[in-house]
C-alpha cells in the first residue's frame, strides 16, 4: 500500500498526567483526542529516567547497557556501536526525514549534530529562543529577573516574545506546509522542551490550575524501608533561584507544602502548554488533509516525580518516572476515516474549553517498552522490522532490542 | 501465549548514599546500577556494584533491593524485598537482557 508519512511527537519529562492516563487533575484535551482514535498503551515504560540514556536507547532499540550511555557524554557511534535509528532506518527506505526540537539529546550525546546526516535529511532545527532557558527570565516578587524553578511569564515580555515550543510547532507546520505537494514520504519528529524544567510557561495556563485546587502527591515521605541508593536527591530542581532560597536540607528535604504545591500547578500548567501545541500540530496535518496518510506516535523520554516518595526529578526507578505516554494513531488501523465526521483533529482550545474529555480509542495493558518503539513503528509503515538483537549485539548496526508490537492493534492482546 | 511482558529499566549511582552527583554520575564514577523488572503485579530492582571500565555488572554484589507488590501497593510506598525469598525473582532476572 502507500507509504505512510510519520508524525513523532516527544514530550520531555512528560509522565503519564494525560488525561487518557486517567490523571484526574490535568487537562490535556489534544493528546487525549489524538488517544481517542489511537492504540494505547497503559503500561509502558523508559529504559533509563533520564533524557539522554532514554532518548538514545528508545532511537536505536538499544538499551544503555548497549549504548553504554548512562550519562550524557558519549556518543553510541563512537562510544560503543554504530546502531541505526529510526530516522535513520526511514531516510534509508526513501523518506524525508527531518528533526525539530529536542529529539536527540542535544550535545556530546548526538555528536553535536542530532546525529545529522545519519538521521536526518536536513540539520535538525532547534528553537533560538530556547538559549534563554536558564537564564534569569523569571520576575521575582522583588521585580527583578531570576533562574527560577517556577517561571510562568507574560510571552510578549520573553526575548523575541516568544518560548521555545512555540517557535518548535511553527517551523514544524511551516515545515509540513512544505511537504504538501511532494511525493516522498516524510518522518517528521517533533521534540517539545516542556514539561522540562524550569517550567518557563505562558502565564495563561496558571489559570487552568487554581491553587486552592492543588494537592500534594498522596505518598509525600521518604518511604520508611527504601534504600538509601535508591533514592534521588533532586539536585537540579535545588539548582533554581527560587529553591535555593528555601534553603532545605541534603538530601531529604522536604520542600515546604506551599512550594509543593506551586511545583505541581506549574507542572500541569506546563502540560497543558505543551498539549496545546501537540493540538496546533495535529489540527494543521488536518488542515492539509495529511491525516489520513500520516502515522502519529506520541510519547516521551521518562516521567517526573511531583513529590511522591519524597522525591521531585527524575533519575530513579520508580514508576512515577519509568512510565510514560505511548499513542500510535495509524489510519485505517486504529480509526476509520469514514468515522471521522468533519475533521480528524480539530485544535481544542483548553483555556476557553477546559471541560473536554474522550474515551480512549483501543487500550493496550500488557507492559511495554521505549525500545519497542522502533520495530513496532517499522513495521506499522510497512517497512519491514529490523531482526531482533542477538543477546550481544555491540556489532550488529541494525536490530532491534525491544518487541514488535503491531499485531496487537489488530488482534488485542494475549498472555 | 504463556509469556510474562515484563519492562526492565536501570539506573546508575556513584554510591550507596545520596550524594550531590548521585541523580547524574558520569560514567567514571558509576559504582552501582539498580536494574529493575517490571511486571503488572510487581516491580523488582537490585542494585548491584558496576565497573564503569569493563561496563560489567556483579550480580554478586548486591548493595540493595527493592520489591513492590503492586495490586496492594500501587504506589511503590512498601519495599518488602528484605521480607521476601529471591530465588524465585533472581532467577527471572537472571535473564536480564
Amino acid at each position: 500500500a502507500e507509504m505512510k508519512n510519520v508524525l513523532f511527537i516527544v514530550a520531555d519529562d512528560l509522565r503519564t498526567s494525560l488525561g487518557c492516563y486517567g490523571d484526574p487533575v490535568v487537562k490535556s484535551p489534544n493528546i487525549d483526542h489524538l488517544a481517542s482514535k489511537s492504540q494505547v498503551f497503559l503500561n509502558a515504560y523508559a529504559q533509563q529516567a533520564v533524557c539522554a540514556p532514554s532518548r538514545t536507547s528508545m532511537l536505536t532499540s538499544r538499551r544503555p547497557d548497549t549504548t553504554r550511555l548512562y550519562d550524557f557524554k558519549s556518543y553510541w557511534r563512537v562510544h560503543s556501536g554504530n546502531y541505526t535509528t529510526i530516522p535513520q532506518y526511514f531516510k534509508s527506505k526513501g523518506y524525508f526525514t527531518v528533526s525539530v526540537g529536542k529529539v536527540f539529546h542535544p550535545g556530546i550525546a548526538s555528536n553535536h549534530t542530532d546525529d545529522y546526516p545519519y538521521s536526518w535529511s536536513i540539520p535538525a532545527y532547534h528553537p533560538p529562543s530556547f538559549r534563554y532557558e536558564k537564564e534569569k527570565m523569571c520576575k521575582g516578587e522583588d521585580g527583578k529577573l531570576h533562574a527560577n524553578l517556577l517561571c510562568a511569564v507574560n510571552v510578549t515580555e520573553q526575548p523575541g516574545g516568544t518560548l521555545p515550543d512555540l517557535e518548535s510547532t511553527d517551523e514544524a507546520v511551516r515545515l509540513l506546509k512544505s511537504r504538501v505537494n511532494n511525493d516522498d514520504p516524510f518522518f517528521l519528529a517533533v521534540g517539545f522542551h516542556k514539561p522540562h524544567i524550569p517550567f518557563r510557561i505562558p502565564q495563561e495556563y496558571l489559570s487552568l490550575y487554581p491553587i486552592e485546587q492543588m494537592k500534594l502527591a498522596p505518598d509525600p515521605d521518604v518511604p520508611k524501608h527504601l534504600p538509601p541508593v535508591a533514592y534521588n536527591p533532586w539536585t537540579d530542581v535545588r539548582k533554581r533561584d527560587d529553591v535555593q532560597k528555601l534553603n532545605i536540607s541534603f538530601p531529604y528535604g522536604p520542600i515546604p507544602k506551599d512550594f509543593q504545591l506551586r511545583i505541581r500547578q506549574h507542572y500541569y500548567a506546563a502540560v497543558s502548554y505543551m498539549d496545546a501545541q501537540v493540538g496546533r500540530l495535529l489540527s494543521t496535518l488536518d488542515a492539509l488533509g495529511l491525516a489520513d496518510n500520516t502515522v502519529v506516535v506520541f510519547t516521551s523520554d521518562h516521567g517526573w516525580s511531583l513529590g511522591e516518595h519524597g522525591e521531585w526529578a527524575k533519575y530513579s526507578n520508580f514508576d512515577v518516572t519509568t512510565r510514560v505516554p505511548l499513542i500510535f494513531f495509524v489510519p485505517g488501523v486504529t480509526t476509520f476515516l469514514d468515522w471521522q465526521g468533519p475533521s480528524t483533529f480539530p485544535f481544542i482550545d483548553v483555556l476557553t474549553q477546559p471541560e473536554y474529555s474522550f474515551q480512549n480509542g483501543k487500550v493496550g495493558k500488557n507492559v511495554v517498552e521505549l525500545v519497542d518503539v522502533f520495530p513496532t513503528l517499522s513495521s506499522i509503515a510497512g517497512l519491514g522490522t529490523p531482526q531482533s538483537c542477538p543477546d550481544v549485539s555491540f556489532q550488529e548496526e541494525l536490530c532491534a532490542e525491544g518487541r514488535n508490537l503491531a499485531n496487537t492493534f489488530r488482534y488485542g492482546e494475549r498472555g | 501465549v504463556n509469556e510474562e511482558a515484563v519492562s526492565f529499566s536501570q539506573y546508575p549511582r556513584p554510591a550507596d548514599t545520596p550524594q550531590v552527583n548521585s541523580d547524574l554520575p558520569d560514567l567514571k564514577d558509576i559504582k552501582v546500577m539498580g536494574y529493575s523488572l517490571r511486571s503488572w503485579d510487581y516491580r523488582y530492582t537490585l542494585w548491584l556494584g558496576f565497573d564503569p571500565k569493563t561496563f560489567q555488572v556483579n550480580v554478586s554484589d548486591i548493595h540493595a533491593g527493592e520489591l513492590y507488590m503492586l495490586a496492594d501497593d500501587p504506589g511503590e510506598d512498601n519495599n518488602v524485598y528484605t521480607a521476601f525469598d529471591h530465588s524465585v525473582i533472581k532467577k527471572n532476572m537472571a535473564i536480564l537482557p
